[in-house]
């Protein structure tokens, strides 16, 4: 499903530059569910924007389906993006003066649900995350954990054959977080590939493979 | 140094506003370890805001040193805030287009530490939390973890007597969570009193005291 060859990631920094990713090779299979690990700074906010076709390598291979990402327009990637990729960003990236459920229904206007659906699949994602009392706040009006719990509902709400998952559960008590990490594994045993980005090892422990980085390499 | 009476925080929502603290009584003496667990939603920020002298309650009462902060002007709190407490954000709350040295020395033109020796205690702060390599960065070039030991340098730099940390640790792998938490138990040895609001049971084990939120009240 995703194969990745040599990838790096150079950011404009001084001279000559800062490598946050100095030659990735990954392949992940249809179906998986794989955590990235690693210390703060090792890159893996960077690989994931990547694999999420959020952002282009420097340098390297990226094949999605079998197709060469990287020689894509920027049309046709958030094309893509929108229509496979659930992302749910480390910094959540919500609108802040919209409602929870127009936060949640933005992905489905790219997708061509009817519009009297969108509500309602917005509720139910939002439901299940727990935020069933707040359907018409704004995220500033939120605790971070709901926001982090909105980000996540937008990433899931249409239905996406990849779901990219930045840390999803940095906010939250554990029996939360728990809920969530059940709700993956079980989007997982539908059929679902899931990327988990995570630096708790209990979240990676629902995982079938776990990768660690380290300055921008696969260690393990 | 720090009693609270019968706190409440009512948000306007709809009629009748949104309780996020229904009659918080506590107390805190000078030095201590103090926890804030609780889910995700139950007030912590809420209280920490509150504690922080960044936001006022609805109704109670609360002591800080002995004087009633319900009763001081803004520019009064600003000042008490400034000198006395030093507060790192759930969302970091960082100056996006300003270095980490100009972000972290911020709170030292308030307390009119000479401007030479400002940049130099914003290094030894930033070098401590393992950010040296980042000194000229822009929080918009950072990873989420990275960010975050930011806002803890910058609630840090002031020697303050009080450090309130929300959730400081939540984008941290667990060896650079262990090192900040090293740090603030050294911290509270030399007598800075500590209120750190987490989720992890870790990090609360190194606190002297915790206390458990649920819908705005303290229920252990
Ligand atoms: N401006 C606001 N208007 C309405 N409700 C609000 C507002 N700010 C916070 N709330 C609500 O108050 C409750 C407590 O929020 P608070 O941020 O204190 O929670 P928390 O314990 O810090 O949660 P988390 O662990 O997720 O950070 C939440 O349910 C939140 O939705
Ligand atoms: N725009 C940028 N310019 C320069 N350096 C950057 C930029 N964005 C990220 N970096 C650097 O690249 C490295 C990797 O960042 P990344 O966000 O991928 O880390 P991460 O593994 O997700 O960390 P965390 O666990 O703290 O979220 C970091 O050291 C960061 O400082
Ligand atoms: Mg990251
Ligand atoms: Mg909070």
């Amino acid at each position: 499903l995703i194969e990745t060859e040599d990838l790096t990631k150079v950011y404009p920094m001084g001279k000559e530059g800062f490598a946050a990713l100095n030659g990735i090779s990954l392949s992940i299979e249809r179906g998986e569910f794989l955590a990235v690990m690693g210390p703060s700074g090792s890159g893996k906010s960077t690989l994931m924007n990547i694999i999420g076709c959020l952002d282009s390598p420097t340098s390297g291979k990226y094949l999605l389906e079998g197709e060469d990402v990287g020689a894509k327009s920027d049309l046709e990637l958030a094309g893509i993006r929108n229509q496979k990729i659930g992302f749910a960003f480390q910094s959540f990236n919500l609108l802040p003066r919209a409602t929870l459920i127009e936060n949640v229904t933005l992905p489905l206007s790219y997708s061509r649900v009817p519009r009297r659906q969108r509500a309602q699949k917005a509720e139910e994602i939002l439901q299940r995350v727990g935020l069933e009392t707040k359907f018409n706040q704004t995220p500033t009006e939120l605790s971070g954990g709901e926001q982090q719990r909105v980000a996540l509902a937008r990433a899931l709400v249409n239905n996406p054959v990849i779901i990219c998952a930045d840390e999803p559960t940095g906010n939250l008590d554990t029996a939360t977080s728990r809920e969530i990490m059940e709700m993956l594994s079980e989007l997982n045993k539908d059929g679902t590939t899931i990327i988990l980005v995570t630096h708790d090892s209990e979240n990676a422990s629902y995982a079938k493979r776990i990768i660690t980085l380290r300055d921008g390499r696969i260690v393990r």
